[in-house]
């Protein structure tokens, strides 16, 4: 109690989310089609620690963490060492076989581990990508993803705490965007 | 088929989207 958000904000989000998931279809040509920076070096498919640290860095990958993840990059070489953002050049590149392993790892890695912002922004923009109707593996994955964000949200201790809006962020599509209403925040 | 300059979104679009939706939080 009092760490759900609003009905109000939840669909509010949903109607966001919507409209976003609607652009980027119409940009995805474009970005695609763009060439990506040198340092910009896309894991294989099959590359699931690659994935790992292009999305959240080698300094969470390798557990040496020790700086303010958000702290903004001095060059490009250092995107290497705190993931790379979910530009829509790299994410418009993504089929929905890769998309969905991509969201199947980071999933993976949160349940072993706390959330951290990157994280954040990476699951969005994934969810934002993944195409309807989902796959049954899709289901189970975001579904996934939902009960341990709320598992994660309950060992929260201050409503102020800065990872709670993520975290409810991603129930709230997962639930109400993705119809997975069992799981969604109740008013 | 052309794409008008105007319809094409920042490379940061989904990030911006991301942390817009994060700031607007509020509780019930």
């Amino acid at each position: 109690v009092g760490f759900s958000p609003s009905l109000r904000w939840q669909q509010q989000q949903v109607s966001n989310f919507s409209d976003i998931r609607q652009s980027i279809a119409k940009n995805r040509k474009h970005w695609s089609s763009q060439t990506l920076d040198d340092n910009v070096l896309m894991p294989k498919l099959a590359d699931e620690e690659g994935w790992k640290r292009f999305c959240l860095g080698e300094k969470l990958y390798l557990g040496t963490s020790s700086c303010d993840p958000d702290e903004e990059p001095e060059s490009a070489l250092d995107y290497c060492k705190v993931g790379f953002p979910p530009f829509l050049s790299i994410v418009s590149r993504l089929n929905q076989t890769t998309l969905l392993m991509v969201l199947e790892i980071l999933i993976s890695w949160f349940e072993e581990r706390e959330f951290v912002p990157q994280l954040g922004r990476w699951l969005y923009a994934l969810l934002a990508c993944l195409e309807k109707p989902l796959l049954p593996e899709a289901h189970s994955s975001i579904r996934q993803l939902a009960r341990r964000c709320a598992q994660f949200r309950s060992t929260l201790e201050s409503r102020e705490d800065e990872k709670l809006p993520a975290l409810n962020l991603l129930i709230c599509l997962v639930a109400r965007y993705f119809e997975q209403s069992d799981l969604a925040d109740q008013p | 088929e052309k794409s008008d300059d105007s319809d094409i979104w920042d490379d940061t679009a989904l990030i911006k989207a991301y942390d817009k939706a994060v700031t607007s939080f509020k509780t019930a």
